[in-house]
C-alpha cells in the first residue's frame, strides 16, 4: 500500500508538473497569464485531482499509523482497519492506474497484476466481516430509511408492505379507469 | 431476523459492538447517540404515518416543517437537561450543526429540512463578521427561534462562486443613515439558499457596498425579508422557492429580489469593515476568519458525503447477503449476491474509502482546529497555514464529492433493480451526495484553486525552499526521481 501511495504521489508530481510548463508554454506565447491558466486548465484541474488521491492515500496510511500506535484499537478492530485502508489505497491505485502509468515509466504488467491480485485478496478476507462492518457503524433502521437495508434484513416482506402502502393501490379500480380507459375502448380507436 | 444475515454475523470475526464504540468515538458517545435516536424514533410524533409518494412538493414541504418544529422543541428540551444554563458559543453551534446533519437529522430528514441553514451559515456568519452589539442585538433571538428564522443569501441566478460578479447592491444614504439594498437585474436574484423560499424572515444578504459612488467591496447585511408576526414579504422584497429538484426536497431553497429595501446602518455586519454614520468607510483587520468559515462548511461536507457513502454501503450489503442469485458451483443452490466476487468488487471498496475519509476527515477536523487557534493567538504559523488548508479543504471536497456520489451510484446499481426503487432510499442518497458536488464551492472551481496553490508550491521546491507538509512530496519525490534513487 505504501509503494501504491508512493506512486500516487508520482504521479501528481508528474501531473503539477506538466500543467505548470502548459501554462509557461503558453504564456511564452505571448497570451496573459489568465488565458495561459484558461489553457492549461485540464492539465491544472488533473493535477489537483491527483494531489487529493495522492493525499488522501497518505494521510489515510499515516492515521491508521497513528491509531495503532496510541493503542486504541482492539486487535480485531486494528486487523479490520488495516485491510479496509489497504483496500482503499490499493483501489485508488487501481482506478487511477492510467495516470500512474503514463508517468512512471517503471511499473511493469506484472508488477501491476501483483496489486490486482492483492486487491482480490482484501475482498475475499474482508468477505466473512462484511455485515458486521456495516452493522458497526450502526445505522439506525429510520437513518438508512431504506426496505433493503434494514437491520433484520426483511427485504422482500418490505418491499411488499411498500408495494401495498401505495396510493394507488388503496382501491381496487382507480377513477382514472371510468374516466379515460373505459370511454376509450368504448370508442374503439 | 433473516437466516442468513444471521449466519453472517454468527461467523464474523470482528465485533461489531467493538468497531461501532471505536467508529463512535468511545463507549460513552456511542451510548449517548443511541439515547438520543431512541428518544426521538421511538416518538410516534415523528413517525411516517403517509407514505413519503403521497405527498406533492408542497405537502412535503409543509410536513418537514412542522416535523422540524417538534424536532427543535424536543432536541432543545433535552440540551436543558443536560446542561441547564446552556452558553451559546462558537462550538456549541459547531456540535448542534453535526447533530442535525448527523443520523438523528437523517433519520427524521432523509431529504434534510430547511431551518438547518439558519443554524449552520445565520448564526455561525453573525458569530464569525457581527459585532458584539449586533450579536447581543440578533444571536440571543435567533438561538431561541424569537421571531430570527435566519438564511444566508449570497449566490445569485446569474452568479456562483465569483464574488466580484455579484450584482446585488447596498447604497449608503449618510441623511437617513440607511442602506439601501437593490438587485438590479434579474441575474441578481439571490438563487439558491436554504429556507429563504417560504421559511426564513430575516437573511444575511451579501452585496455590494457603494458610499458617495465609491464601491467598497463585497459586505454583508441583515435584512429582514417577512414581517415577524404576518410572515408577509416586505415592501421591496421579492421571495419564493425555486421549485423542486433533483434531491434534498425538504430543504425549500428560495430565490431573492430586493427593490429599495432600506435597512439601519446597524444591519451591516461590522466586526471587519465598518461604515461610519457620515459614510466614512473604515476597513478592519483582513477577514482571515471569513475564510475560515467557508474551509469549515468544507471538512464539514467531507463528513456529510462519508456518511451518505457508508449509509449506502450498509444498506447494499445487507441486501447482497439476503438477496440470492445464481450458483457458483453447478450442484449448489443459489449463493447470496455477496459470495460474486464481482460484487464484492462493487461493494467492499466503498465501504473502505468511507472509513479511510473518515480518517483523513478528523485528521482534516484537527488540522482546521489548530489552524484556527494560532489565527485567534495571531500567530504567524496560523497565517502561514491558511493557505495550504484552503486548497487541502478544496481538493479533499471537490474528489470526496465526486467519488462519493460515484460510489452511491455504484452501491445503488449494486441492488439491481430494486436499488431503483424509492423505497430503497438511493435516490434520496445520491441526491444529497451529489449536490454537494456543486454546492460550496462547486467541484472545478475548487481543483482550479487548489492547482493554483500546488504550480506555487512546485515554483517554490525548485527554488529549494521548504514545503508544507501536505505537499512535502513535490521536493521529495523530484529529488528521487532526478536522483534517480527510485
Amino acid at each position: 500500500a505504501a509503494n501504491c501511495a508512493r506512486a500516487l504521489e508520482i504521479s501528481a508530481l508528474e501531473q503539477v508538473r506538466q500543467a505548470w510548463q502548459t501554462q509557461k508554454t503558453h504564456q511564452s506565447s505571448k497570451v496573459s497569464a489568465e488565458m495561459a491558466s484558461n489553457l492549461a486548465g485540464r492539465q491544472l484541474t488533473s493535477a489537483a485531482i491527483a494531489h487529493a488521491h495522492a493525499f488522501f492515500t497518505r494521510n489515510a496510511l499515516q492515521q491508521l499509523d497513528a491509531l495503532r500506535q496510541k493503542g486504541d484499537l482492539s486487535p480485531n478492530v486494528s486487523l479490520v482497519l488495516g485491510q479496509l485502508v489497504e483496500l482503499f489505497v490499493i483501489d485508488t491505485f487501481l482506478r487511477q492506474s492510467g495516470c500512474v502509468l503514463r508517468w512512471n515509466n517503471g511499473i511493469t504488467g506484472t508488477q501491476l497484476r501483483f496489486v490486482e491480485r492483492r486487491f482480490e485478496e482484501l475482498l475475499a478476507k474482508l468477505r466473512p466481516n462484511a455485515v458486521a462492518l456495516v452493522d458497526g457503524f450502526d445505522f439506525h433502521d429510520r437513518v438508512l430509511g431504506s426496505t433493503l437495508g434494514c437491520h433484520d434484513g426483511r427485504v422482500y416482506e418490505r418491499l411488499m408492505e411498500e408495494a401495498r402502502r401505495n396510493p394507488v393501490n388503496q382501491e381496487p379500480v382507480n377513477s382514472s379507469f371510468h374516466n379515460h380507459l373505459l370511454p376509450m375502448m368504448r370508442g374503439k380507436l | 431476523v433473516n437466516a442468513d444475515l444471521q449466519r453472517e454475523r454468527a461467523a464474523a470475526t470482528l465485533d461489531s459492538e467493538d468497531f461501532a464504540r471505536w467508529w463512535a468515538g468511545g463507549a460513552w458517545q456511542l451510548e449517548e447517540r443511541r439515547s438520543l435516536e431512541r428518544r426521538f424514533f421511538e416518538d410516534p410524533a415523528f413517525a411516517d404515518t403517509v407514505h413519503p409518494s403521497c405527498l406533492s412538493y408542497k405537502e412535503r414541504y409543509e410536513q418537514t416543517v412542522a416535523r422540524t418544529t417538534r424536532f427543535l422543541a424536543k432536541l432543545r428540551q433535552w440540551q436543558r437537561e443536560k446542561q441547564p444554563q446552556l452558553q451559546l458559543s462558537v462550538n456549541m453551534l459547531r456540535d448542534f450543526r453535526l447533530l442535525l446533519s448527523g443520523s438523528l437529522g437523517t433519520g427524521l430528514f432523509q431529504q434534510s429540512f430547511p431551518l438547518r441553514m439558519h443554524f449552520t451559515m445565520f448564526m455561525t456568519t453573525i458569530l464569525s463578521q457581527g459585532t458584539a452589539e449586533q450579536q447581543a442585538q440578533w444571536l440571543n433571538r435567533a438561538w431561541h427561534m424569537d421571531g430570527v428564522l435566519g438564511t444566508y443569501a449570497q449566490t445569485e441566478l446569474g452568479h456562483g462562486t465569483f464574488l466580484r460578479g455579484l450584482e446585488t447592491r447596498a447604497d449608503y444614504d449618510p441623511l437617513t443613515q440607511e442602506f439601501i439594498l437593490n438587485t438590479p437585474t434579474q441575474s441578481s436574484y439571490k438563487w439558491w439558499p436554504g429556507g429563504l423560499g417560504n421559511t426564513a424572515n430575516v437573511a444575511i444578504v451579501l452585496a455590494q457596498l457603494h458610499v458617495k459612488g465609491k464601491h467598497y467591496g463585497l459586505q454583508s447585511f441583515v435584512v429582514r425579508i417577512r414581517d415577524e408576526r404576518t410572515h408577509e414579504p416586505l415592501t421591496g422584497v421579492d421571495v419564493g422557492d425555486i421549485g423542486p429538484r433533483l434531491g434534498g426536497n425538504g430543504v425549500n431553497n428560495g430565490f431573492l429580489g430586493l427593490h429599495d429595501v432600506r435597512i439601519p446602518r446597524n444591519q451591516m455586519l461590522m466586526k471587519n469593515a465598518q461604515v461610519l454614520a457620515d459614510g466614512t468607510f473604515v476597513q478592519g483587520r483582513p477577514p482571515l476568519l471569513l475564510y475560515g468559515t467557508m474551509v469549515y462548511v468544507r471538512v464539514i461536507t467531507l463528513k456529510d458525503v462519508l456518511f451518505g457513502l457508508l449509509q449506502g454501503a450498509t444498506i447494499a450489503t445487507r441486501y447482497s447477503v439476503v438477496r440470492r442469485q445464481s450458483r457458483i458451483n453447478s450442484d449448489e443452490p443459489e449463493v447470496s449476491v455477496l459470495d460474486h466476487v464481482t460484487q464484492q468488487a462493487k461493494i467492499l471498496p466503498q465501504i473502505a474509502r468511507g472509513v479511510s475519509y473518515r480518517l483523513v476527515a478528523d485528521w482534516l477536523w484537527r488540522f482546521y482546529a489548530e489552524v484556527l487557534r494560532q489565527l485567534e493567538d495571531e500567530s504567524m504559523a496560523g497565517r502561514n497555514s491558511l493557505p495550504e488548508l484552503h486548497a487541502l479543504s478544496c481538493c479533499l471536497k471537490a474528489v470526496a464529492t465526486d467519488e462519493a456520489s460515484e460510489g452511491v451510484d455504484l452501491l445503488r446499481k449494486s441492488c439491481g433493480g430494486h436499488g431503483f426503487l424509492s423505497s430503497a432510499n438511493f435516490d434520496s442518497i445520491y441526491g444529497l451526495a451529489t449536490a454537494a458536488y456543486t454546492y460550496e464551492g462547486e467541484y472545478t472551481v475548487l481543483l482550479l484553486q487548489t492547482a493554483r496553490f500546488l504550480v506555487g508550491q512546485y515554483v517554490d521546491s525548485l527554488k529549494r525552499k521548504v514545503l508544507p507538509t501536505s505537499v512535502s512530496y513535490l521536493r521529495d519525490t523530484a529529488r528521487l526521481i532526478w536522483g534517480k534513487n527510485l
